[in-house]
C-alpha cells in the first residue's frame, strides 16, 4: 500500500520556476501527478497546485542551475528523492546527487566524454542511469556504490565513497533531532508518509508538529521513543523502529539550556532535584521498574538526565514529570516547580498606573520592540493619536493612554503579539488600587446553568 | 479534585495536548476566549498548533462520536500581567453555547468577594481515590478572607490571591485541575472569582486553597478580548 508520493521530497508552499516551462495539467490529486512524473524518464520534479489541482511536470530540480524557488501558498514542490538525498540507499544505483569527486579527491570525468578514459556508459546509451555531467553514479550496480571515471590518466575508475543513509547522519540521544534520509524500518519495510493517513491513521500530522521535521516518509521520533521510527506501508505492521547508526562519544542534547531552580519552556533541560509530584507523591526512580514498568531508563535515554527519582521531561510532555511511587497513579507533573522568569530587566519605573509615564522605554517585558503609535503596521491600532490626543503618544514609546491598571504598554513589532506591557516596573511607594463595594455587582447573560439537566441525567 | 462529587460546570473546559490527552483545566469567559494558568503552558506567544479545548461533556475521555463534545483548536495565547500566573487562550472558532456549554461571568475590577460566599471548583484532575477519575468533579468551598487564610499559610497569601475551602476536611484541587475555575454564586449568577494554580499537595487539612484573584486582572482580560 505504498503511495507513489513516497519517491518524492515535498517542499510546502514552494513553486520551482525553471527556464523551460512545461504546461500545467489538471489531475485528481498529488498522487496522480506523482504517477505521471514517475512514468516520465525526463521528469525530476513537479509543482502541484493544491487549490486548482494542477500538475506541472519539471525536468529540473532546485539543485540545478537556472531554477528558482518561490513562495506560493497554494503550490507544493515535489522532487524525486534521488536528486535531493546526499546519501545512498543500498548500493546507490538510484543516486542522482551532485558529488563529482572520488574518495581520494580526484575529479570525475564527464560521462558524455571519452577523454581521458574511453568507456561504454554513455548517457545516450543508458538514459535511465542518470549519467549527468560528471556526477558519481552506479550504472553497473557496483557493490561499492557510486563511482566515476576520473580525470586522472593513471586512475580509470574510483568509487566516490558516498555514505549509506543509515550511516550518514548518526543518532544523538534517542534521535528526537534526527533529520536524515532513512525511510525504511529495521526489518526493511518502507515507511508511510507522515502527511498521509493510509494504511495507518495517526495523530502525527506534519502541520500539527511543525517543530518535529516530519518530512515525507523519513524515520523520525516525534514522541520521545527510544529511537527514530515510522509507520510502515505494511497494513499489518503499524510502526517499527529504524536501524540508524548511533553517534559515538558523549551524547548531549542540542540547543537545550539546562536549569536547576526553575524550568524553561517544556522543562526538557530541567536538571534540578525536585522529586515529588505537585500533589506531594514521591517519584519512582527512573532506573526502577516498580511500581510502574517503563522504557524511560537512563540507558535508553543517555542525555535526558534520568538520575535518581528527580522530575524530568524525557518525552516532550508539557512540563517535568515522573512515574509516581503510587501504584494507582502512573505518572504526574511536577508543576510546583516554577517556570523561569523570561522577562527582561525593567529599564525604568512608573507611579500609579503609569498614565503619566513620559519616559523613553520602547520595549515590551519580553524585549520586543514597540510599534509606532501612528503606524498601522504590523498591527492596526485602536488606541492612537486620534482616539487619545492627550496621552503623549510619541514615536514608539511605552505609554498608558487607556489607564490600564497594569501599567504602560505598546503595540509590538512582532506580527503575532498585538500588544504587551513594557519593560517598566512600578516605582517603590506606589499605592494599592481601591476595592469595590459588592453591592455594585450586576450581571446579565452569563454564569447561568441548568442543574436539573445534570441531576436528571445522573438519575437516569 | 480531591473530595468532590460528579457535577455539571458548563464553563469548565479541558485542555488537550497534541496527543489528545487532558493536562490542565480552563474556564470559558467568552465564546472565543479561555482563561487558564500560565504554569500549564511552555511560553506566552508561540502558536499552540495541535492543542485543543474540549467542552460540552462531563467525561474525561468521551467517545469519539459524542454529539455534545466540542473540540476547538487553540489559535493564540496571551500571557497575563507579570506575576499574574494567568494566560488567555483564543479559540480558532467560537464555542456554540447550549445547556452544556456556557460562558461564566467576570467580576467587576478589584471586586473583593465577601467571606463565606458559596463557591466551587471543578476539574478532571486526580481524585486520589476519593471519587470517579473519569468524570468532571466539583467541590463546594466557601470563600475565606485573606487575613484568616494567612493564618494557615504563614502570611504567604498575596492581595492578588483569593482563598477558599473548608479546613476541617482533606479536600481541594489536585493535579490536572490547574487552570480551572473557582466559581462563586453571586446575584443569581456564577462568577469566576479565582483560577486554580499549582500548589504543594492536594486538599490538605488546615490548608485552604489559594487561587489567583480574577478581579485583579479582569481589566486586562477585557482588554485582551476587546483588542484582538
Amino acid at each position: 500500500q505504498r503511495s507513489p508520493l513516497n519517491d518524492y521530497h515535498r517542499s510546502r508552499g514552494v513553486q520551482l520556476q525553471t527556464l523551460h516551462r512545461s504546461p500545467e495539467g489538471h489531475v485528481s490529486g498529488a498522487e496522480e501527478c506523482a504517477i505521471r512524473c514517475t512514468d516520465d524518464l525526463r521528469c525530476r520534479a513537479f509543482n502541484y497546485n493544491l487549490q486548482a489541482k494542477d500538475c506541472q511536470i519539471l525536468s529540473s530540480t532546485s539543485q540545478m542551475e537556472g531554477t528558482e524557488r518561490h513562495k506560493h501558498i497554494h503550490i507544493d514542490l515535489y522532487e524525486k528523492k534521488a536528486y535531493v538525498r546526499e546519501c545512498i540507499v543500498n548500493n546507490g544505483a538510484t543516486y542522482r546527487g551532485t558529488v563529482s569527486v572520488t574518495q581520494s579527491g580526484k575529479t570525475c570525468q564527464e560521462w558524455i566524454s571519452n577523454v581521458p578514459h574511453e568507456h561504454r556508459y554513455l548517457p545516450i546509451k543508458f538514459p535511465e542511469k542518470g549519467l549527468d555531467m560528471n556526477y558519481c553514479r552506479n550504472p553497473d550496480n557496483d557493490v561499492n556504490g557510486p563511482w566515476c571515471y576520473t580525470t586522472d590518466w593513471t586512475t580509470r575508475i574510483e568509487a566516490c565513497g558516498i555514505k549509506r543513509c543509515e550511516n550518514d547522519i548518526c543518532v544523538l540521544c534517542n534521535g528526537e533531532d534526527y533529520n536524515g534520509f532513512v525511510d525504511r524500518t529495521e526489518s526493511g519495510r518502507e515507511c508511510q508518509r507522515w502527511d498521509l493517513n493510509s494504511p495507518h491513521r495517526h495523530n502525527y500530522q506534519p502541520d500539527k508538529y511543525r517543530d518535529m521535521n516530519l518530512d515525507d516518509n523519513y524515520c523520525r521520533n516525534p514522541d520521545g521513543s527510544p529511537q527514530p521510527w515510522c509507520f510502515t506501508t505494511d497494513p499489518n505492521v503499524e510502526r517499527e523502529f529504524c536501524n540508524i547508526q548511533r553517534c559515538e562519544g558523549k551524547h548531549k542534547l542540542k540547543e537545550v539550556q539546562t536549569t536547576t531552580e526553575c524550568f524553561k519552556r517544556h522543562g526538557i533541560g530541567y536538571r534540578g532535584t525536585v522529586n515529588k509530584t505537585t500533589s506531594g507523591t514521591p517519584c519512582q526512580p527512573w532506573n526502577s521498574q516498580v511500581p510502574h514498568q517503563h522504557q524511560l531508563t537512563p540507558e535508553n535515554y543517555p542525555c535526558k538526565g534520568l538520575e535518581e527519582n528527580y522530575c524530568r521531561n524525557p518525552d516532550g510532555s508539557e512540563a517535568p514529570w515522573c512515574f509516581t511511587s503510587d501504584p494507582d497513579v502512573r505518572h504526574a507533573f511536577c508543576l510546583q516547580i516554577d517556570r523561569c522568569e523570561d522577562d527582561i530587566e525593567p529599564e525604568d519605573c512608573y507611579y500609579g498606573n503609569g498614565e503619566m509615564y513620559r519616559g523613553s522605554v520602547k520595549k515590551t517585558r519580553k524585549g520586543i520592540h514597540c510599534q509606532k503609535w501612528n503606524s498601522n503596521t504590523p498591527h492596526i491600532t485602536q488606541v492612537n493619536h486620534k482616539s487619545h490626543p492627550k496621552a503623549n503618544l510619541v514615536g514608539n514609546l511605552c505609554r498608558n493612554p487607556d489607564g490600564d491598571s497594569h501599567g504602560p504598554w505598546c503595540y509590538t513589532m512582532h506580527p503575532k503579539v498585538q500588544w504587551d506591557y513594557c519593560a517598566i516596573n512600578t516605582c517603590k511607594g506606589a499605592h494599592e488600587p481601591p476595592i469595590v463595594d459588592p453591592e455594585e455587582v450586576v450581571f446579565d447573560s452569563c454564569g447561568k446553568r441548568d442543574d436539573r439537566m445534570f441531576r436528571n441525567n445522573m438519575l437516569r | 479534585i480531591v473530595g468532590g462529587l460528579p457535577g455539571n460546570s458548563p464553563w469548565t473546559i479541558s485542555l488537550r495536548n497534541r496527543a489528545g490527552k487532558h493536562f490542565c483545566g480552563g474556564t470559558l469567559v467568552s465564546t472565543s476566549w479561555i482563561i487558564s494558568s500560565k504554569q500549564c503552558f511552555s511560553s506566552c506567544y508561540v502558536e499552540r498548533r495541535g492543542y485543543e479545548a474540549w467542552m460540552g461533556t462531563i467525561f474525561k475521555d468521551p467517545r469519539p462520536n459524542d454529539p455534545n463534545k466540542q473540540a476547538i483548536p487553540i489559535q493564540r495565547a496571551v500571557c497575563g500581567p507579570s506575576s499574574s500566573n494567568l494566560i488567555m487562550l483564543q479559540l480558532e472558532r467560537p464555542a456554540s453555547l447550549n445547556e452544556r456549554v456556557a460562558v461564566i461571568c467576570l467580576p467587576p475590577p478589584q471586586y473583593i468577594v465577601p467571606e463565606g460566599t458559596g463557591c466551587e471548583i471543578a476539574g478532571w484532575g486526580e481524585t486520589q481515590g476519593t471519587g470517579d477519575d473519569e468524570v468532571l468533579n466539583i467541590l463546594q468551598m466557601p470563600v475565606m478572607s485573606n487575613r484568616q487564610c494567612n493564618g494557615y499559610h504563614r502570611g504567604l497569601v498575596q492581595p492578588t490571591e483569593i482563598c477558599a475551602g473548608a479546613i476541617s476536611r482533606a479536600a481541594g484541587a489536585c493535579e490536572k485541575d490547574y487552570g480551572g475555575p473557582l466559581a462563586c454564586f453571586t446575584n443569581e449568577c456564577w462568577v469566576l472569582e479565582g483560577v486554580i494554580i499549582p500548589g504543594r499537595g492536594c486538599g490538605r487539612r488546615n490548608r485552604p486553597g489559594i487561587f489567583i484573584r480574577v478581579s485583579m486582572y479582569v481589566d486586562w482580560m477585557n482588554k485582551v478580548m476587546k483588542m484582538n
